[in-house]
Formats: structure tokens, sequence, C-alpha cells
């Protein structure tokens, strides 16, 4: 028994690396997990056993760029991390479990968790008992590489604190394991502010906005007073937006002014009207149109597919962006603005020399939080320098592209999740 | 539904005879200061193997009770008149500093119940794995500094003002 450990721990060991920041770490983003067989507790089921974990490793990747998927087939040996319950003596481990009371777990680096069956573990919101939920995801941060942290709220204390109704990564347990990891990045299909109105309980009309961020076929929302998405995000696009390609949009425009209001979205060659009302597509929309419909048709001039756009207000265009060109397109004229399609360096210059995004632009979006247009491309972004900034530094050129900034240190935690654990 | 037979069901009841030991006195604190790191840091990593020389083990505490452990000095070596050693009052304190209780150097009511809360049992204070230099082999360089996180200590990690309540998912 001791021989297989050693050799499990060597094998494991070269799994680890130190990182880019210099702290010992995993060095893959993939990481496999396993309930093991023998190590059942005998408090839940093994389904609630199993559901509880894929939960808790979930809430990490929420957090992180890494991944975790549960494996059932590879060679033990070949799972990064093992999960199992027992008590006394337990599981081949040195540490002997104490008992009911106090030591609840342990983890170790080498990716073993083991849990005290001899303690009342019990399911997420069930009263009483110790939250396996809570337990698994403080041991799960110390497999990957995080010491217990002695700040209220973390989940890295090392006592166990009754669960309120529900706990969630606060904002240092996450800056915790981005200092080992590094934050979250990657393209975005589309961002966008999805307006629309609702009514109060007093029969007051009033108007709601809320911020997505797209990236193939799933979607975040992200809470901007919180600065971080919402909890349990991303979720399966055709759950939230009903009607849309599940593999994802190209670009989203609200056609907002006096005398209209209407919803876009775009995806290949075709575009779909979106009911905000109702939270559908319009098959059939109010004036008789069938939907999905080619962009040609409804914007003529502009040919898909396209990279982005984005409505702008001040001059009721939409602006749709396509390799390295704009086009600007006039609602109420219907037609393409005269002189379009333009560079994309000729619509929106670079504000500092060299700093531009060239062109294949991921996401074109107007923020009501900011005030402002950004223009997104893989892990950057450049603000659409607009009045405000023009009036505090001159000269700057109409719709200049300020200097580029990275999106994670604008919208945070904007993380993928395995696609096994999308549905729990 | 478990599967029972008797009419009270207490056939599938939990029976907790097994109880961890209750700490009640300095010896015990001594041992689950020891334990935790706060005396010495552990070295947590080679904890795993049964008999190594830079951790100790459950066996070792339960043969030897509260002894001398390796390496480290006496907690009682008649230096206070309480038979508490520097060591040990330092390391007290250090807990209480961590677990928000008034740092007193006493083992006081309020820190015997601290001691006995359900608490997760990697130590608090652990050889720094990050200075120690893991090599592919497993055996980490001879350094004991502290890899165990206080406040301040976690680089960009700052209480966020926007700390918000927890929503349902």
């Amino acid at each position: 028994r001791k021989h297989h450990l050693a050799a499990l721990i060597s094998k494991n060991r070269q799994r680890r690396d130190v990182s880019e920041r210099g702290y010992v770490a995993f060095s893959k983003r993939l990481l496999k997990w396993r309930l093991i067989g023998e190590g059942y507790s005998s408090q839940l089921t093994v389904e609630e056993q199993r559901y509880i974990f894929r939960l808790a490793f979930r809430m990490w990747s929420e957090v992180s760029p890494l991944e975790f998927v549960e494996d059932m087939r590879s060679p033990l040996e070949d799972v990064d991390i093992r999960l199992g319950f027992g008590t006394g003596r337990h599981l081949g481990c040195n540490q002997r479990f104490d008992g009911t009371g106090q030591e609840f777990a342990h983890a170790w680096f080498l990716g073993d968790i083991h849990f005290d069956d001899d303690e009342h573990f019990t399911a997420p919101n069930t009263g009483s008992g110790i939250s396996l939920l809570k337990v698994a995801v403080h041991e799960i941060g110390h497999v990957l590489g995080l010491p217990h942290i002695y700040r209220s709220g973390s989940i890295m204390q090392p006592s166990y604190l009754p669960q309120e109704s529900s706990f969630e990564m606060g904002w240092m347990d996450r800056k915790a394991i981005q200092h080992l990891y590094g934050g979250c990045n990657g393209r975005f299909s589309t961002v966008f502010d999805w307006i629309r109105k609702e009514k109060t309980p007093y029969g007051e009309v009033v108007v709601r906005f809320n911020t997505y961020f797209m990236r193939d076929g799933w979607y975040w929302l992200y809470e901007n007073r919180n600065n971080r998405t919402r909890y349990g995000d991303p979720v399966a696009l055709q759950i939230g937006w009903h009607g849309l390609p599940k593999d994802g949009v190209d670009a989203y425009v609200h056609v907002w002014s006096r005398k209209r209001d209407t919803v876009y979205f775009f995806k290949g060659t075709r575009f779909w009207r979106y009911d905000s009302e109702n939270d559908r597509v319009f098959t059939l929309d109010p004036e008789g149109r069938r939907y999905p419909r080619p962009i040609s048709e409804g914007f003529p001039g502009v040919i898909g597919p396209i990279d982005t756009a984005f409505y702008d207000r001040r001059d009721s265009h939409i602006y749709f962006f396509k390799n390295a060109l704009v086009y600007a397109f006039n609602v109420g004229a219907n037609a393409l603005a005269r002189g379009f399609p333009k560079s994309i360096r000729e619509v929106f210059p670079a504000v500092r020399r060299g700093d531009h995004p060239d062109g294949n632009i991921d996401a074109a979006y107007f923020s009501y939080t900011h005030g402002a247009v950004f223009l997104l491309k893989g892990s950057r972004f450049w603000r659409v320098a607009g009045s405000r900034e023009r009036r505090r530094r001159l000269p700057l050129p109409r719709n200049g592209l300020l200097p580029h900034e990275e999106v994670e240190g604008q919208w945070f935690d904007i993380c993928n999740v395995h696609p096994t654990a999308l549905k729990l | 539904e478990k599967l029972y037979h008797r009419r009270d069901r207490s056939d599938v009841r939990t029976v907790h005879s097994n109880q961890a030991r209750v700490i009640t006195d300095k010896h015990a604190a001594e041992v689950f200061l020891s334990r935790y790191g706060f005396i010495k840091p552990v070295n947590w990593e080679e904890a795993q193997f049964e008999g190594s020389a830079s951790a100790f083990t459950d066996d070792f505490l339960e043969d030897f009770g509260d002894a001398v452990l390796e390496g480290s000095s006496p907690a009682w070596d008649g230096k206070d008149p309480d038979g508490a050693s520097q060591s040990f009052i330092s390391a007290l304190e250090e807990f209480q500093r961590v677990s928000g209780l008034p740092v007193t150097g006493v083992f006081d009511e309020a820190t015997k119940e601290a001691m006995n809360k359900p608490r997760c049992g990697v130590p608090d204070k652990e050889v720094d794995r990050n200075a120690a230099g893991f090599d592919l082999k497993g055996h980490i360089s001879n350094n004991t500094s502290v890899n165990g996180s206080h406040d301040g200590d976690m680089g960009n990690t700052s209480a966020s003002t926007h700390q918000s309540q927890a929503g349902h998912r």
C-alpha cells in the first residue's frame, strides 16, 4: 500500500509545476476528479454526493481558468483529484480521523480529499449538520494550492461556520485563486445591455437593463454593481434566449429611438428580431415579416457574415464591423450612409499611435453603466472617446480609440466551465 | 430511505460512539497547536508517508501522548510557573490572533471553544512549499518558512467594498 501510494504520488507530482507566477500549482487547466468507489459516504446517496462535488468543482471553475470533469473511466492514477469518505483509519491515509467533532476533512496537494464520515454531512440547504458543499469547496481550494485564510467571509477559513442560506465565492477567494492561476479571458461573440420595459407592482412602467456577455453557445449576466457575473453562470444560450442559434451569435443591435424600439441578433448571413416582452425571437413580427431573414434584405448594402455591430443613438446609425471595414447604416433612410464602407482606422482612429485593434473585432458594446462604447478583441478592449473624454483632453479625434486595456481588468471573472458542468 | 428492521429505527440511526477527544486542558491544547503547525510549521506534504521524519502522525501522538515532538522543544520545561513554555504561549497567542479571539496567551474558555469547533485537518502553518523547491522525486529542501495566510499576505487580495450578499443561483 505504501509503495502504491508512493507511485501515485510520484506520478501526480509530475503534473505540478512552478507556475508562471512562481507558485506550485497544477500546470494544466483541465483537471479530472472522481469520488472513489470505496470511499462513499454512508449518509447521503451516491448521486447526492456526486452532485455536490460537481457543484463544488463548478464553483471554482466559475472564478478561475480551471475546468473540472468527473472521470469515471480512466485508471485511478490518471485522475487528478480523488475524493472519498472514511472514518478513523481510512483509505490508506496516514492521518487518522478523530471521530465525531473537530476535524471534518483534509486534503493533499497531490489531489486527494478525505472526508470524515463520522461527521454529520448534509446536502445544501438542509438545515443542521455540516454542509458537504461548503467543506468540499474548502478542501478543493487546498488541492488547488490555497492555504487557510483568516478573513471573515473567506471559504478558506479553517474553522467551519454554519452555512447561511447559501454561500458563494467572495472577492477575496476569487483573487486568491487567480493569484495562482491567473484570471479568465477569451474572446466573446457579443456583449450588450438588454433593455426592456417592466411594470412595477404599482403599475408604473420602468426601463431596466442587464449586461450580457456571450461566447459561442453560452452567456453570462454581468452584475456591474457587484463587479462579477451572476452566481451560477454561464448558462446555455437556448435556456435564456429562446429561438437563437444554439452555437451563438455574431452581434446584437438595439435600435432605440422615439419611433423604434427593435432588438436584432445576427448570425452568419441572417438576423433575427427579438421579442423582449415575451423573451423569445419573433418567427413572425407584428409587421408580418418572418425570421430569420437575410442581412442583405433587412439592411441593404450590408453583407453577412459580420463580426459585430452596435447602434449609435447619437446619429441613429448602426455600425457594422466586417474585417477591417465599417458599414454605417442609416436606420431612418434604410440605406448605407454616404461614403461607406470605410476603413475602421478612418472611422475609429487610434489615439495612441500603433494602439489599434485593426479590424476583426469580436464585440462592439455600448455600456449604459459606463456611458461609452467599447470595442473588444481577444483579451483586450478599446474605449471609444466620447464627448466627456474629448472635453477633458484636447485634441482627441471623433470616435478615437483610447489606448487598450485588458478585458479581465474591467469585467471580472467571466469564466468558462467544462461543458459537462453546464448542466449539473 | 435506508432499510431498517427495528420499530424505533435504531438500527439505522447514526451511533456517534466515535467521538473526537474534546480539548479541555493545556496538554490537549498543545497537541492541537502542534498538529496545526502553531508550535512548529508542519510538513504536510510529507505527512502522508508513515514515519516521515519531518511530520508527526496520529499514531506517534497516540503512542507518546503529548510528549516532545521530534525537533521541537518541550512545552513544559519548568520555566513558567504555570508549566507552559514561551513557545506554547506564543503558539496560543498566534492561534487566538488568527481566530479573532482576545490575545491573552491564556488557555481560556473562548480559546477552548474555538479549538473544539469543527475544522479542516490541513495545518494552518506549513513548511512553505513554494520556497521549498519541490523536485519530481518529492523531496523537499530544508526550508521552514511559514506558509499560512494572514491579513495582507495574499498579494492583491483586499476586501472588496462590493462584497455582496450571496443570492440564490
